[in-house]
This record gives structure tokens, C-alpha cells and sequence, in this order.
């Protein structure tokens, strides 16, 4: 069940392309 | 009130709820939210993606929220 480095390493950059729309919804 | 209809507000916080690091699956918001189409369930996981609210994880059937841990 864990995840491999390449797994988080992906999850990390969805989760930041996520807060960059939050961001730019909330700007608006 | 958040902006979002109940069904979103409802799959939202089921995927708030999910502690594990790869989220939760379309197929377990789905067995959880058994009076809510399938069809509903995708729409709403999209919108509140393309908000910015929940993310994909390991793939496109997983999902996390921006607000959670």
C-alpha cells in the first residue's frame, strides 16, 4: 500500500497545479 | 454556503474524509454515495477538479482534496 517516489512525486505536483487554479478561481 | 450544490459539497467532503495518501477512487465515492448516479458523481469530481478544490493522485480515478492534511 505504499506509494512509490515517482507516485508522491506526481501527487505533489497535482496537488500544486490544484492550488494554482484555486488561486486563479478566487482572483477572479 | 460555499458555492457548491449538495451533491458536490457531498462527494467534496467524502474526499476530505479519505486518509489515505492515494485518496479515494471514483468507484468508492460511488459505493458510498449509493443515491447519487455515477454520472452525477463524475460531473461533480470534475467541476470541483477544474475549481481547484480535489486533485488526481496516482491516477485519473483518484482523487485528494487541496484542503486536507
Amino acid at each position: 500500500n505504499q506509494l512509490t517516489a515517482e507516485q508522491k512525486r506526481k501527487i505533489e505536483e497535482n496537488r500544486r497545479k490544484a492550488l494554482e487554479r484555486r488561486a486563479q478561481r478566487l482572483g477572479q | 454556503n460555499n458555492g457548491l450544490s449538495a451533491n458536490q459539497n457531498q462527494v467534496l467532503s467524502l474526499i476530505r474524509s479519505c486518509p489515505d495518501p492515494q485518496g479515494i477512487s471514483i468507484q468508492d465515492l460511488k459505493q458510498r454515495l449509493s443515491g447519487i448516479s455515477l454520472t452525477v458523481i463524475k460531473q461533480a469530481v470534475e467541476f470541483l477538479s477544474n475549481e481547484g478544490h480535489i486533485f488526481s493522485t496516482i491516477d485519473e480515478d483518484h482523487f485528494k482534496s487541496t484542503d486536507s492534511d
